[in-house]
């Protein structure tokens, strides 16, 4: 049993963390 | 170099410790760089999903939520990069989609919620995850797993496409049966000419590859159902579609070898203990144009057993296979203008779309059954071959 709850970490969608990506493949040749 | 004394499994907790600047080195050397015909061939299956996940369970273990955090989003990403480099190749793909539902699975196994820790040892119940919560997470993984799905099934059908209009109706390996060739025949006669086209036993083959190859990689059995299940449609969908736009493919004898094919199909899926998983159903439209081939085509009583014989044919379909069939010998006519107005009349109440073609494009929707594992997480070593040897086993 649990003495407290988790934590919940809220998450980017796909379609945001791919968004988030394209600056990330800019980088590479 | 500190002396490396062996420890007993019992005095691990499944975890794996890495430093915050190797988070890259992880990825790249787990998943950018893992060559699935290689070194991951001899790999236990879902390792890089469990080896992730011990990664993910030492960051809550420790409270750092944004070390869970760039994990997931590192992990997501790269699995998506090496997917969009190496997409068209079906190993790639499988084995990412293998790893991606087992860290999903791993996601629900460990993540406390009680529908998802009935089958657990009480020692995989300790491993539950201390601090966070990721079901929206889970959510995301969840996305990724149906969009390499569809990218699986599309690498599938670049492979299969090819093959199906030769093997499932140009080929003939029921020798005898034509008879004097319908005229528009396109068959080859040159034994050297048939060398390079594809047959029946090209595609059995294809199938089993693709089998072989999602078994390796531990793809979960309820998934490799329903991939089977659209790749039996994909072949049906295809064959049917092109013998409605080829006379040539319209003859008894056609008839005959579609549904020598189809049985030898079902003994595929009987021999791989798949007959339960709705693939044979989906090939009801060209067992029933085969069957259409083959039936008299005459009398009143003849339109009524066909009416009744081809419910999953729409009418466009039965009308068109009518038009197209041709006679391959002296003993056979052409179907008669009235026998098809009959068929028409009796099919004009039928509630359904004018459409002839089947949508070759259409992918069932696909489900992930939870599927957890029994592997206990303190027992996993790290073969060298992965260069991971930053990682610290806790």
């Amino acid at each position: 049993p649990r003495s407290r709850p988790r934590v919940l970490l809220k998450a980017p969608t796909l379609a945001e963390m791919e968004e988030m990506n394209i600056s990330e493949e800019e980088e590479s040749p | 170099h500190p002396v490396n004394i062996p420890r007993r499994e019992k005095d691990f907790q499944g975890m794996l410790e890495y430093k915050k600047e190797d988070e890259l080195k992880l990825v790249k050397n787990l998943i950018l760089e893992l060559k699935p015909r290689g070194v991951a061939v001899n790999l236990i299956p879902g390792l890089p999903a469990y080896i992730l996940f011990m990664c993910l369970r030492h960051a809550d273990y420790n409270n750092d939520d944004q070390k869970v955090r760039t994990l997931l989003t590192s992990t997501i990403n790269s699995i998506k990069k090496i997917l969009k480099k190496r997409g068209d190749d079906f190993e790639t793909v499988s084995f990412w989609l293998a790893n991606t539902c087992r860290f999903l699975h791993c996601l629900k196994q460990y993540s406390g919620d009680e529908a998802f820790m009935k089958h657990n040892t009480q020692r995989q119940n300790e491993h539950s995850l201390s601090n966070f919560d990721l079901a929206e997470y889970r959510q995301v993984i969840s996305d990724l797993a149906i969009q390499i799905y569809q990218q699986l099934i599309k690498c599938m059908e670049n492979i299969l496409q090819p093959m199906i209009v030769s093997g499932m109706l140009e080929h003939e390996t029921i020798q005898g049966v034509s008879g004097v060739k319908p005229t528009g025949l396109r068959k080859r006669t040159s034994s050297i000419a048939d060398e390079g086209t594809y047959t029946l036993d090209s595609i059995l083959r294809q199938l089993g590859a693709f089998h072989s190859t999602m078994c390796q990689h531990g793809t979960d059995p309820e998934l490799i159902k329903q991939v089977v299940k659209q790749q039996f449609y994909i072949i049906g969908a295809v064959t049917l579609n092109n013998l409605l736009l080829r006379k040539d493919m319209c003859s008894w004898s056609k008839g005959m070898q579609i549904r020598y094919n189809v049985s030898q199909l079902e003994e595929w899926l009987r021999d791989k203990g798949l007959m339960t998983c709705g693939a044979k159903e989906t090939l009801e439209p060209l067992i029933q144009a085969a069957q259409l081939l083959q039936v008299k085509k005459k009398t009143d009583e003849d339109a009524e057993a066909i009416c009744s014989m081809c419910l999953a044919l729409t009418t466009a379909q039965i009308v068109k296979v009518l038009n197209l069939y041709t006679p391959v010998n002296e003993f056979e006519e052409r179907v008669s203008v009235s026998f098809i107005r009959t068929i028409q009349t009796r099919l004009r109440d039928r509630c359904e779309s004018p459409q002839l073609l089947m949508d070759t494009k259409m992918i069932y929707p696909v489900t992930f059954p939870f599927s957890p594992s029994s592997l206990a997480l303190e027992t996993i070593q790290i073969p060298s071959s992965l260069n991971l040897a930053f990682l610290t086993r806790v």
